[in-house]
C-alpha cells in the first residue's frame, strides 16, 4: 500500500522543502519507489531536483484535469524518485478554487491514480494554513511537521495542529502525524537547547529521534539542482536525513 | 508625509517579522513616529513586541470596518513605535475577500486615517503573493524586500519583481522599491559571500549598504517579546538595524 505524507508547516523558511528532497532522496535509497509532488508555488522542490518548472505538463495541470498521471511524472537523477513538477500558476488557483464545489478534495482525487504504483508520496506544501495546505491535508495519510528549533516557530505550531484536528475532524478521519522533526539545530546555542527540551517536554514520542543540524552542505545543494546526498554524502546533513528514512520507515 | 513601507517576500523565513520589528524600534529611537502594521495571520509581529494576539481589536477588525483606526492602535515598550495586533482571522480572508468587488484596495482604505500621524507605517507581509501580499503593495508607497543569502531565496527574487511591477502596472503607479536588504549573512560561508557577490551584480544600487549578519540575538529576543535593541543592545543583530534606520530614512 501507498503511504501519502504532508510536509508540512505554514511558518516559513522552516526546512519544508529540504526534507522533502532529501528524505524522498533516502527513502529511494532503501529501495522504496517515491513520488514528490511540488504543491508549493515558489516550486522549490521542482528546482532542487534540477528541473525546469513550468516548462512541461505539471502538478495545476493534474489538478484542473488538463493532464493524466501518467504525463505529468518526471524522472530524476535519483533511482526511484520521481518528481510531479510544480507551477507558479498554483498560487493563482487559491482564488479561482474558493467558489469550486469540492475544493478541498481536488489533490485527494488527483493522486488516487498513483497509489500501489509508489511506496511514498511525499507532497512539499507551502507557508500557509490556505487552500493548497487543506488540499494536501485531505489528500494525505499522515503529516510530518518541519519544526525550526527558533522561538517563532515554536508559536505557530499548536495553530498547525489545531488546523489538523479541523482536516481531521471534517474532511480526513484518517489523518494521522508520522512525527514532528527538528531542523536546523545547532547544538552550539541555548535557543536550540532550549527549544528541543521544551518540545520534547511538549510533544514526547511524536518526535522524531532523528533531528537534522544545522549543515552548510544542505543549502548548497539546491544551487547545484541536487539532493545533498550527491552533493556530499558524508556530510552530517545528509546523513541525518538517511537516518530519518529509516525511523520513517519503522513507523 | 508619511512613508508607507510594505516588508515583502513571498519566501518563507527570511527575516521579513525580524527586519519590521527591529527596522521600526531603530526608527522610533531616531525620533520617528512609526506604526507597525501585522498583515501575517502567524501574528509574530504582535507577540515579538510582546502584545497579545486576538485579545482585542485588531487588523482584520479595520480591514471590514469593524472598528476604527483609533481603536486599534496599541502602544508598546518603544517609544514612538505603535502597532496595529494581527489576527489568525486574516487566513480565511483570502477566501472571503476573493469575491469582493475592490478587494485589492481594502487595506489602502483603511490606512488611510494614519496619514499626517506617523512617519513611517510598516507592513509585515505573509510569505505569500495571495490577496494578503497584493494589499500591502496597493497600499504602500515603497517595498523593502528582504533577501536571506541563499540559493532558494535569489530564485524567488524574479518572481516577486514580477509581482511588483503587475502591482505598479495594474494598481498602484507610484510603487517603488525602497532596497533590497541581506538578511542572516554568515560572512564566513561560500554560499552566503556568492549570494551576497551575485546579488549586487543583478541590483547594483537597489541594494542597501547595510546587511544583517546571522546573530542569535535576533532570534533569542522574540521569545522575551522585545525587539533586540532592547534585549541586547551591543549585539550585531541590533547594532546593524540602528545602520539600516540612517539609510532609510536617508532614501
Ligand atoms: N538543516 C539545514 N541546515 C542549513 N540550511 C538549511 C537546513 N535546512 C534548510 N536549510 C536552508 O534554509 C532555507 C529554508 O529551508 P527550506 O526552503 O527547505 O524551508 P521551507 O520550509 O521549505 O521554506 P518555505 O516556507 O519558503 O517553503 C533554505 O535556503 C535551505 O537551503
Ligand atoms: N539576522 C538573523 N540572525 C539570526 N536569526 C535570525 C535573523 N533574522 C531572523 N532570524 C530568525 O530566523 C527566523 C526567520 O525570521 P523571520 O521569522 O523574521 O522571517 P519571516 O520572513 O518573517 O518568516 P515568515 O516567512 O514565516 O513570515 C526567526 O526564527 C528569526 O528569529
Ligand atoms: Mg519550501
Ligand atoms: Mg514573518
Amino acid at each position: 500500500s501507498t503511504r501519502i505524507i504532508a510536509i508540512a508547516n505554514q511558518k516559513g523558511g522552516v526546512g519544508k522543502t529540504t526534507t522533502a528532497i532529501n528524505l524522498g532522496t533516502s527513502l529511494a535509497m532503501n529501495n522504496k519507489e517515491v513520488l514528490l509532488v511540488d504543491f508549493d508555488p515558489q516550486v522549490n522542490a521542482t528546482t532542487g531536483m534540477g528541473l525546469r518548472p513550468d516548462e512541461g505538463p505539471a502538478i495545476d495541470d493534474l489538478l484542473l484535469g488538463r493532464e493524466t498521471a501518467g504525463t505529468v511524472v518526471e524522472e530524476t537523477m535519483v533511482e526511484g524518485l520521481h518528481v510531479v513538477p510544480g507551477s507558479r500558476a498554483l498560487s493563482g488557483l487559491e482564488i479561482e478554487l474558493a467558489t469550486v464545489e469540492n475544493r478541498e478534495f481536488l489533490l485527494k482525487e488527483s493522486l488516487e491514480s498513483f497509489r500501489g504504483y509508489y511506496d511514498f508520496v511525499l507532497i512539499d506544501c507551502p507557508p500557509s494554513l490556505g487552500l493548497l495546505t487543506i488540499n494536501a491535508l485531505v489528500a494525505a495519510g499522515e503529516v510530518l511537521v518541519t519544526l525550526q528549533s527558533e522561538y517563532y516557530a515554536l508559536e505557530g505550531l499548536s495553530h498547525l495542529m489545531e488546523t489538523i484536528r479541523n482536516v481531521r475532524r471534517l474532511w480526513n478521519p484518517e489523518l494521522d502525524i508520522t512525527g514532528v522533526l527538528l531542523t536546523m539545530v545547532d547544538s552550539r546555542l541555548n535557543l536550540s537547547r532550549e527549544v528541543k527540551k521544551e518540545v520534547g517536554h511538549f510533544l514526547g514520542d511524536r518526535m522524531f529521534k532523528t533531528f537534522i543540524p544545522r549543515n552548510v552542505k544542505l543549502s548548497e545543494a539546491p544551487s547545484f539542482g541536487v539532493p545533498a546526498l550527491l552533493h556530499d554524502a558524508r556530510s552530517k546533513g545528509a546523513l541525518s536525513y538517511l537516518d530519518l528514512a529509516r525511523e520513517v520507515i519503522s513507523r
